[in-house]
């Protein structure tokens, strides 16, 4: 019954994620029973911390509920999901059971409005809580999608400040005061609603009442959640259909009766606000991890993050030389190790080294290509002397091969010949030195004769050459 | 909880049923 705004911005609120409060409790549900222009009136308020993971929108009697215009109470879809608090949410037709609005129930679209523009609540990946009014484009984003959304009637808080006069202009075109919209908003009745505080908690409001009788109007309900320190706050269902579901079962006295009109039964409902453990974000933990009291316990040891949506192989990152998977480093060619920092051992090659080289003579590769035609890469030593060996052409090698071989047999010769020319030498120098030694020696012992040097030193006298030798007249000699 | 099934007859609807106006 109102506008629809297919693209473009519309007005409303977007409070950021507040930080998460370590071993944050559950939900804090409080009851009241207060007075409103001296009416006794009795509720609930309750405080989610964390609502991006204890906060969802449920349909009627799970998924497929919008779909197949299922009606359920509370208590039957609460008690499904495992709801710790669960009230009724968005409007519904109650002829067809069909979701009115638009509905995102744990990061599934159920259904879109195409940009009516009533009072929208919702929750984005991020954490984000948003109020007020959506084009269609701003429902549908990608970006930054909602995982939780439902739509209400009337906007009654904006930024701290009640919005109701604003939200009859945006939400209806009439303008005359006893039409049904207006007699919807003042009329005293049973409410419920949904928004944020200060701290980022989502809030539920519940009151209990029956229209025209008792309750509280939507001006009264607004002034109520400001001084609760409500910031953001948009109505959602009320009458008949307001129900307040405490662990699985009805804490409120719904208004509608029961076919024995003695007593008041709970309304089959359309969707549900439902607080609950944390959940995972996302619940499934991306398909990396389980998840145990709402905390994602990643598979491996290479899942990480929250919601186990991020490989880290450490600091060193595969050392820019691999890509990080499940299973640890998957490192480029030519190297290997868990941070793909080694290169491949001589004879392997490829990505992480599995191949090995189909170099003849088992000669190394080319560890990123596997080629054998080696370009040198300036590395160790010893890889170096390999290449040497294999770098030549292979007839080549086998020349050199003959020829070491030749070389090896001549040298051989060579050095018998050496070696007995060497004997030979020896002996006859040994066999010279003993004769000299045995002539001297012959020479040098025992009496001796020697010959004057007459023709060097010219005639002697008859007396000299009779004389013998004799120690003390050296000059003689 | 024999609650049985209720008669929806505390209606608080913010339009009215039988103007099903097409949205401007």
């Amino acid at each position: 019954d109102c506008a629809r705004v297919r693209v473009g911005s519309r007005e409303h609120e977007s409070w950021p994620p507040s930080p998460a409060t370590p071993g944050a409790r559950g939900p804090a549900v409080r009851t009241f029973v207060s007075h409103f222009a001296g009416r006794a009136v009795s509720g609930h308020l309750t405080r989610v911390s964390e609502p991006l993971r204890t906060f969802s929108v449920l349909e009627p009697g799970g998924p497929g509920g919008c779909a197949s215009r299922r009606r359920a109470t509370v208590e039957e879809t609460a008690r499904a999901a495992g709801c710790s608090v669960a009230q009724n949410g968005g409007f519904f037709r109650m002829d067809t059971g069909e979701c009115l609005g638009n509905v995102v129930s744990d990061g599934r679209p159920v259904s879109s409005a195409g940009g009516i523009q009533n009072a929208q609540f919702g929750i984005r990946r991020d954490g984000t809580l948003v109020t007020g009014y959506l084009s269609e484009e701003e429902v549908l984003d990608t970006e930054n999608p909602f995982v939780q959304l439902l739509s209400g009637v009337v906007w009654l808080i904006r930024n701290g400040s009640i919005y109701i006069n604003e939200s009859q202009a945006a939400e209806c075109d009439e303008t005359q005061e006893t039409g049904p919209f207006s007699k919807f908003v003042n009329v005293i009745s049973a409410r419920t609603a949904v928004g944020h505080d200060r701290k980022g908690q989502l809030v539920l409001f519940h009151a209990d009442g029956q229209t025209e009788q008792r309750g509280i109007n939507l001006q009264e309900m607004a002034e109520f959640l400001l001084k609760q320190d409500v910031v953001n706050a948009i109505n959602l269902d009320g009458g008949g259909s307001a129900t307040f579901v405490l662990n699985g079962t009805l804490a409120s006295y719904p208004s509608d009766h029961c076919k024995d009109n003695m007593w008041r039964c709970p309304r089959s409902v359309s969707t549900v606000v439902c607080v609950h453990k944390p959940h995972c974000q996302p619940p499934d933990c991306n398909g990396h991890g389980t998840c145990v009291e709402g905390r994602c316990q990643c598979m491996g040891h290479f899942w990480r993050g929250t919601g186990c949506d991020r490989l880290d192989c450490g600091p060193s990152n595969c050392s820019q030389q691999g890509l990080c998977t499940e299973t640890g480093c998957r490192c480029e060619a030519g190297w290997t190790g868990s941070n793909c920092s080694e290169e491949c051992p001589l004879g392997w090659h490829g990505p992480g080294c599995q191949s090995p080289c189909e170099c003849e003579h088992q000669c190394p590769c080319d560890p990123q290509t596997g080629n054998c035609n080696l370009t040198l890469v300036p590395t160790l030593s010893s890889i170096l002397s390999q290449v040497k060996q294999c770098v030549q052409p292979p007839q080549v090698t086998l020349k050199t091969a003959e020829l070491s071989l030749l070389t090896g047999t001549t040298w051989l010769a060579l050095t018998l010949v050496l070696v007995f020319l060497l004997l030979i030498s020896t002996v006859a120098n040994v066999s010279l030195l003993l004769s000299c030694r045995a002539e001297r020696s012959r020479h040098l012992d025992g009496s001796y004769v020697y010959h004057p040097l007459q023709e060097m030193n010219g005639e002697l006298s008859a007396a000299e050459k009779e004389q013998p030798g004799d120690a003390h007249n050296p000059f003689k000699d | 909880f024999g609650w049985g099934a209720s008669l929806d007859d505390d209606l608080l609807l913010p339009y009215s049923r039988e103007r099903a106006r097409s949205a401007r």
